[in-house]
């Protein structure tokens, strides 16, 4: 499965 | 955090407190899009639904709260506080067309089928066409204050800075995230004919006027 890239951008 | 996306930051900031601080000094939203501004809220909410889960930084969340409710206070001003300056009559772009293939387009293209991971996506989809109807209003109008261009320079210079950043974070971090930066670009081609038209008139002291 295709990982959810982390979100640290706004 | 690298400098260009602190710098993009900082001009969709910039770009806000432009607009807050020109319907609040003139005491008008003329010639400002009620419909864009629609937009950027539901940007802001389905984006920023994952302060409820996940801590990044405190910079990230202050941000985050102040994308929110800065946008919150816009709408405010435009359709409650100075409603009689509202130019609802040039403002006749049908959000619809945008909002139902922007959440079809994140149900079918995302990372995740998950309620947070599809809004968010939709989110990323629906900020990259967000300001038509405001390009829509000024190309019927035919002309733009030259503070409501300082707030639009702005406002497309942040998504041109985050293409930058993304480029750095790839060669630097091989980090990349192919939703954002198609959409990303998408975004600022949509600025590239305002970009050219404040560069060659704004900057030169003229006003942003179309030809007939």
């Amino acid at each position: 499965e295709e990982d959810v890239p982390a979100k640290d951008e706004l | 955090m690298n400098i260009f996306r602190l710098l993009g930051d900082l001009s969709h900031l910039l770009a806000i407190i432009i607009l807050l601080l020109k319907i609040w000094k003139s005491r008008s939203c003329a010639g400002i899009s009620g419909k864009s501004q629609i937009l950027f809220s539901v940007v802001y909410t389905t984006r920023y639904l994952d302060l409820l889960t996940t801590h990044v930084s405190p910079y990230n969340t202050v941000m985050k709260l102040v994308f929110i409710f800065t946008s919150y206070a816009t709408i405010y001003l435009m359709y409650v506080k100075f409603k009689a300056t509202y130019d609802h009559n040039h403002d006749t772009f049908r959000i619809e067309f945008l909002l139902i293939p922007t959440f079809i387009l994140a149900l079918l293209i995302n990372h995740e089928f998950t309620v947070l991971e599809v809004l968010w996506t939709f989110s990323i989809y629906l900020e990259s066409v967000a300001i038509l109807p405001q390009l829509f209003l000024v190309s019927k109008t035919r002309e733009a204050e030259s503070i409501t261009s300082h707030y639009l320079f702005a406002l497309g210079s942040y998504r041109a800075l985050y293409l930058l950043n993304w480029v750095y974070r790839y060669v630097v971090e091989s980090h990349y995230e192919l939703i954002a930066i198609i959409s990303g670009v998408v975004q600022t081609i949509l600025y590239c004919d305002f970009f050219y038209l404040y560069i060659t008139k704004v900057l030169k002291g003229k006003k942003l006027q179309l030809p007939a």
